[in-house]
């Protein structure tokens, strides 16, 4: 299992998605630290931000999702997680902007579909 | 059953589309069942709007009068088949475009219907039922838990713990036999899903959820609904 790692800084980086830099024969493939892949997050999804107070909280937000994308890949290891087109929003903005299931509660009266054969 | 199937080989499933910063999942996840139906109903893959939905349908919870389809804000794939099916039809992505947003006005133009409800239903719980309702009437409507799709990148997710408090709505549209699980060094099943969060999420915009277990509640509310077959009328 792919496990978070940790900068000699002490953050936490995303395991997943690792930089491998050629023309430094010898050298450790580096690791990417949270600004790295704050960066290329923003570069990739084309994020920007009204203010810096902004871009601050938004960089926090996406450094809290990095942790959270590394609970996920041990809960669930036969997918990948890490960096996506969400990982600067909060749980809660991520569902009331993304999701939008209305609270279910079937009619009684809803029309079940007929059993069908399943065997050949 | 066949071991795998997968609509999108059968040409009943539509490109992904892309709800934007919008709550509007339901509305993908009701045409994406009904684009399905109609294609096999019709011999025609026609995309259909969300936008008249988004717009025009205000179908409440026959249970629950406070609890209705609310554009951005929400909705049921359940009552907006109820809508399509009073409504009379939806029209043509083309004719009615997706903008995004819910302060339009409805402009539903029954004239230019391009498919028609003729019934829907829900399905049990099984999940050979529901691969059979699959196989049988086209791509479902389902709803899921969407915790894990935040940080979701590729293959196959089989959280050992997941929610069943169902929060988004997409479309299911074929399974696999052979996920790997590196793992836990087996095949797993997997359901294929359609998402409407554009191309460049997940699978070029799919997501594959283990079967078995009724994994994120990904069992528990499943629609199939079949479409009036326009090329007779």
């Amino acid at each position: 299992i792919s496990t978070a790692t940790f900068s000699a800084e002490g953050s936490e980086v995303d395991p997943f998605i690792r930089q491998v830099t050629d023309g430094h024969d010898g050298a450790e493939p580096q690791l990417l630290t949270a600004e790295h892949h704050f960066s290329l997050f923003k570069s990739r999804f084309k994020k920007s931000y009204g203010s810096q107070e902004e871009h601050d909280y938004r960089f926090k937000v996406f450094q809290d999702n990095l942790r959270r994308a590394a609970r996920h890949q041990k809960l669930d290891p036969s997918a990948s997680h890490g960096v996506t087109q969400f990982s600067d929003l909060t749980p809660r903005e991520f569902r009331r902007t993304y999701l939008g299931l209305r609270r279910l509660r079937l009619p009684k009266d809803a029309t079940e579909a007929p059993i069908l054969p399943t065997d050949n | 059953l066949p071991e795998d199937f997968d609509w999108r080989e059968n040409g009943a499933v539509t490109p992904v589309k892309n709800q934007g910063s919008c709550g509007s999942c339901w509305s993908f996840s009701t045409t994406g069942a009904l684009e399905g139906a109609n294609f096999l109903a019709t011999g025609k893959l026609v995309s259909l709007s969300e936008q008249q939905l988004v717009d025009c349908d205000h179908e409440c919870d026959p249970e629950e009068p406070g609890s209705c389809d609310s554009g951005c804000n929400g909705g049921l794939m359940n009552s907006a088949f109820e809508y399509t099916l009073k409504a009379g039809g939806l029209m043509r992505e083309e004719d009615y475009p997706y903008t995004g947003t819910d302060r339009g006005t409805c402009k539903f133009d029954e004239s230019k219907i391009a498919a028609k409800v003729a019934n829907f239903s829900v399905v049990s719980l099984d999940e050979d039922q529901i691969a059979a309702n699959l196989v049988k009437n086209g791509p479902l409507a389902v709803a899921i838990n969407a915790v894990f799709m935040q940080t979701y990148i590729k293959g196959v997710s089989c959280p050992y713990i997941c929610s069943k408090r169902l929060d988004h709505g997409v479309l299911l549209v074929g399974y696999g036999s052979a996920g790997y699980a590196p793992v836990r060094m087996k095949d797993k099943p997997y359901w294929i899903i359609k998402n409407s969060w554009g191309e460049n999420w997940g699978e070029d915009g799919f997501y594959k959820i283990c079967r078995g277990r009724n994994v994120c509640g990904v069992d528990s509310m499943v629609s199939t609904v079949a479409a009036v077959n326009t090329n007779s009328q």
